[in-house]
């Protein structure tokens, strides 16, 4: 953990008064590789490190008989306060709201809408789900399954994307249904003809949220994906699912760096009430080891 | 002798920064740049050399799938949620059916929605029998019930597929270790693999997930999924490593059933490399 891992470093100096910008140096390397390890990508934890070596500069870190809590607590007050810009109230405006899921294969795109159901209803709100995948064997059992143990209705369609779309729009217009969620494909941003199926969603109907949907333990990849998703597609808002791991997320501090668009959910296990909202100071915590 | 004068910093940082985005973590990229260091190269060419070495020797060059000494020979596939054990479980299948095999596939995974339609219309596809109970059944049962029945016992080779499950779920981990005595109990000798599926967009936390199922399972060997999208899969160069004794024996790059190649050390070294 890096408050360990400081601690032993500013041990060899404890005679010290005051820190010099040599040890400010030798600290500020520990925590760019702490950021690292925890899967934060390298211009980010660069950029990151840059500006706790300035407010340790500034600041009085460099007389503190504690220089390792101190600088310690610098690094979270800055994580927390940065990711804070990454929470805000999921509003859903129209109606039927639309939402429309997209992310890698396997992210956990199809359990995630199913999660959302649930917690529409637990809002009073009613959801419609469908999917638009139509190459993941069982992808529409597995989603019509979800929607009857969330309780929500669920629309079988066939045919492309932006059909499906509006087939689903249209019936929860018929049914005064409140939410519409989309589910999709998994998908990579390396062949960017993908996306075409997305933006034909996107654009059959009024999407209200398109939301990327991110593994917590992706690496150096997060920053691609979504920069991938966020130029064909577009993204409203991001979600980080099976954070009921062990793994740091430091994605999500590189994808909102990026994409400046609030991180709306975490997902924490593989039940349908395993949804949370997002908490800067966790992913600081579990970031800082 | 000559003075030999030192190849500039930029040169090491470029690469210390390609291990590093290629998801190696910081302390394999800095080691790996150590070691290059120590030996002093003088050119850009032998630097390159070093550093293609460093890489290529962390794999083992004896990764050959392992077989029973007679039918069947079971496999078991398993991993964290979504990294692709059912789609993969299918490509083996599949990869072996094609070279004259008979192949088996089980759905043990008897807890996520789908999960067995899943692979039952995989199986069809890659032209494997397929053995499943009902949704919600005891895994391990499914284990049994599978390996005593005679079309599943009379196939070559047979991938028992299971349940996503966090490394960190203890109770889970205890249920995949009772999966495997279940299945050494029904078919004594008969399964020689016990492969973890990585997902190959997986950052640090891979090396935590092999170091504990390789604790509670002894793995046989690796498996490397969706290498092909961006992702460079640099966390096995620590696993690897701290777990020498497992190899990688197949990366996935992509979603079809021929989308799966025996691990190809080399070839993964040119796409670390560049
Ligand atoms: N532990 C845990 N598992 C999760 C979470 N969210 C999803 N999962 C699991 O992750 C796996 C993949 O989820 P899916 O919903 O099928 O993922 P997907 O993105 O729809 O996959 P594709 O459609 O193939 O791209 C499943 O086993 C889910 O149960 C989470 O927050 N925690
Ligand atoms: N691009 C790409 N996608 C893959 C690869 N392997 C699997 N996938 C996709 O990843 C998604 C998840 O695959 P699954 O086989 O369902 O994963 P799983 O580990 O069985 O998931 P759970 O059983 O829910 O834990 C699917 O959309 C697959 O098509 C690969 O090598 N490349
Ligand atoms: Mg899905
Ligand atoms: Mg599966």
């Amino acid at each position: 953990a890096l408050n360990r891992r400081l601690g032993a470093l500013f041990k060899k100096i404890r005679g010290q008064a005051r820190l010099t910008e040599a040890n400010v140096m030798d600290a500020v390397k520990e925590v760019r590789t702490a950021l690292l390890e925890a899967d934060v990508s390298l211009a980010v934890a660069r950029a990151f490190t840059e500006e706790i070596r300035v407010k340790a500069m500034g600041s009085e870190v460099l007389y503190s008989i504690r220089a390792a809590d101190a600088f310690v607590k610098i690094v979270h007050d800055s994580l927390v306060k940065f990711l804070g810009g990454a929470v805000a109230p999921f509003r859903l405006d129209r109606r039927p709201s639309v939402i429309l899921m997209m992310g890698l294969q396997g992210s956990g795109k199809t359990t995630t809408a199913g999660k959302l159901a649930a917690y529409f209803s637990a809002q009073q709100k009613s959801s419609l789900l469908t999917t638009l995948d139509r190459s993941r064997p069982a992808a529409a059992e597995q989603l019509e399954k979800l929607s009857k143990t969330a309780g929500v209705s669920y629309l079988r369609t066939a045919g492309d994307a932006a059909s499906s779309a509006r087939a689903a729009y249209e019936e929860a217009q018929r049914r005064n249904i409140a939410v519409v969620v989309l589910d999709t494909a998994g998908r990579t941003e390396v062949d960017p003809a993908v996306f075409a199926e997305l933006r034909a969603a996107r654009d059959a109907v009024p999407v209200e949220k398109k939301i990327l949907v991110l593994d917590a333990m992706t690496g150096q990849a997060a920053v691609n994906i979504a920069k991938g998703f966020a130029d064909e597609v577009g993204v409203d808002g991001v979600i980080l699912t099976k954070f009921d791991s062990d793994t740091r997320g430091g994605a999500a501090l590189s994808v909102y760096h990026l994409l400046r668009s609030p991180i709306v959910f975490v997902g924490e296990g593989e039940t349908l009430d395993r949804l949370a909202p997002f908490h800067p100071d966790r992913i600081a915590g579990r970031i800082l080891g | 002798g000559a003075f030999q004068p030192e190849l500039p910093e930029e040169v090491y940082a470029e690469l210390e920064d390609r291990l590093i985005l290629a998801d190696a973590g910081p302390a394999t990229a800095a080691g790996i740049i150590e070691s290059i260091q120590s030996k002093k190269p003088a050119t850009v060419e032998t630097l390159r050399g070093h550093f293609r070495s460093a890489i290529r020797e962390r794999f083992s060059n004896s990764a050959a799938p392992i077989f029973a000494l007679a039918p069947p020979t079971v496999w078991f596939v398993f991993g964290t949620n979504g990294a692709g054990k059912t789609t993969t479980a299918a490509k083996i299948a599949s990869f072996y059916k094609s070279q004259g095999s008979t192949v088996g596939l089980v759905a043990a995974d008897t807890f996520r929605a789908a999960a067995i339609d899943q692979l039952r219309v995989l199986a069809g596809r890659a032209g494997s029998e397929f053995y499943a109970m009902e949704e919600g059944a005891h895994p391990s049962a499914v284990i049994f019930d599978a390996l005593s029945d005679k079309t599943i016992r009379s196939c070559n080779l047979v991938i028992v597929d299971t349940a996503g499950r966090l490394h960190t779920k203890t109770s889970l981990m205890e249920e995949l270790a009772k999966m495997t005595k279940s299945c050494e109990k029904t078919a004594p000798g008969a399964l020689t693999e016990r492969l973890l599926v990585l997902d190959g967009t997986a950052g640090q936390n891979a090396l935590v997930q092999a170091k504990t199922f390789h604790a509670s399972l002894q793995l046989t060997g690796l498996i490397v999924t969706k290498l092909d999208a961006s992702a460079k899969a640099g966390f096995l160069l620590a696993i690897r490593q701290d777990l020498p004794g497992v190899p990688v024996k197949w990366v996935g790059v992509g979603e079809t059933l021929e989308d799966i190649a025996p691990f190809d050390p080399d070839a993964f070294v040119d796409g670390l490399v560049g």
